[in-house]
């Protein structure tokens, strides 16, 4: 999943700062 | 009581704090203030403008949305992210709870952007009708979104309401393909425990079943987009391939 999803998980490992 | 299982307690001091941060972590991630979307409600599209929206060609303005509902989806991961005990999921089902849930909360979201007293919503700094989108050929789709719109708004959610139904869209269980279903359950529990504690308070208790009501009609929305989205791309494979945003191809296609 997400290596169909790398955009997303890259946004969901982003700091929320 | 204590629910050893759960991961935290649900005293109602937790509650409050949870409905306390949902809030925040909405209002921290809205794309547009309530305030500025007020101040702009009556700020149409002149005829002109209008005119130049419906002479481009389909495909033009099929990326010109996509990129505006990519922006939309972008604010709602963000939001996702603050939603108390969504990081501590595992990574998988963060994705599969945002590959459905991020649009659903988009279309919740449009009906802050949306002016029912001309049927207008908010695009592109100012405010348009479903005239503005002729040239997607999606008529029953953006009829069946500005209804869904004036359908929200006719709840008068506080945007409090907004943030908590916002996350119960978002943390659903049902969603196929999650790993640990019994996690995302118990924090769609304290959710749902929040959002009739809010309720309660705001004297606002036969709105529950309005809202849940809406989930169902969010879901087809979704599925109707999925559908031209793949009328779309048969006709324009290359443009979707080529020019449409990334993350929308990974999320609708």
């Amino acid at each position: 999943l997400k290596e169909k999803h790398k955009i997303l998980h890259r946004l969901l490992q982003n700091s929320t700062s | 009581p204590e629910d050893p299982y759960c991961p935290y307690p649900t005293s109602l001091l937790h509650i409050e704090e949870l409905c306390d941060s949902i809030v925040r972590s909405h209002r921290d991630t809205s794309q547009f203030r309530l305030e500025e979307l007020q101040a702009l409600r009556w700020k149409l599209f002149s005829r002109e403008e209008l005119h130049a929206y419906q002479s481009k060609s389909v495909d033009e303005m099929w990326q010109h949305c996509a990129v505006r509902l990519t922006e939309a989806v972008q604010y709602v991961v963000e939001f996702a992210k603050r939603i108390p005990g969504f990081r501590g999921l595992g990574q998988n089902d963060q994705i599969t709870l945002l590959k459905t849930g991020s649009m659903e909360v988009v279309l919740v979201r449009m009906s802050r952007c949306f002016n029912t007293e001309n049927s207008t919503v908010f695009f592109d700094g100012k405010f348009g009708s479903t005239e503005l989108f002729k040239s997607l050929g999606c008529g029953d789709l953006m009829v069946a979104v500005f209804d869904f719109a004036h359908s929200v708004c006719a709840l008068r959610l506080t945007e409090q309401q907004m943030a908590l139904f916002s996350s119960l869209v978002l943390i659903n269980p049902d969603r196929p393909c999650l790993e640990d279903r019994g996690r995302v359950h118990r924090m769609r529990r304290d959710l749902e425990v929040c959002l009739s504690h809010m309720l309660r308070r705001d004297n606002q208790e036969s709105l529950q079943h309005k809202l849940y009501q809406k989930v169902s009609v969010l879901q087809s929305l979704c599925s109707l987009h999925v559908e031209k989205l793949h009328w779309f791309s048969q006709r324009y494979p290359l443009i979707v391939h080529s020019v449409f945003p990334p993350l929308y191809k990974e999320l609708f296609t």
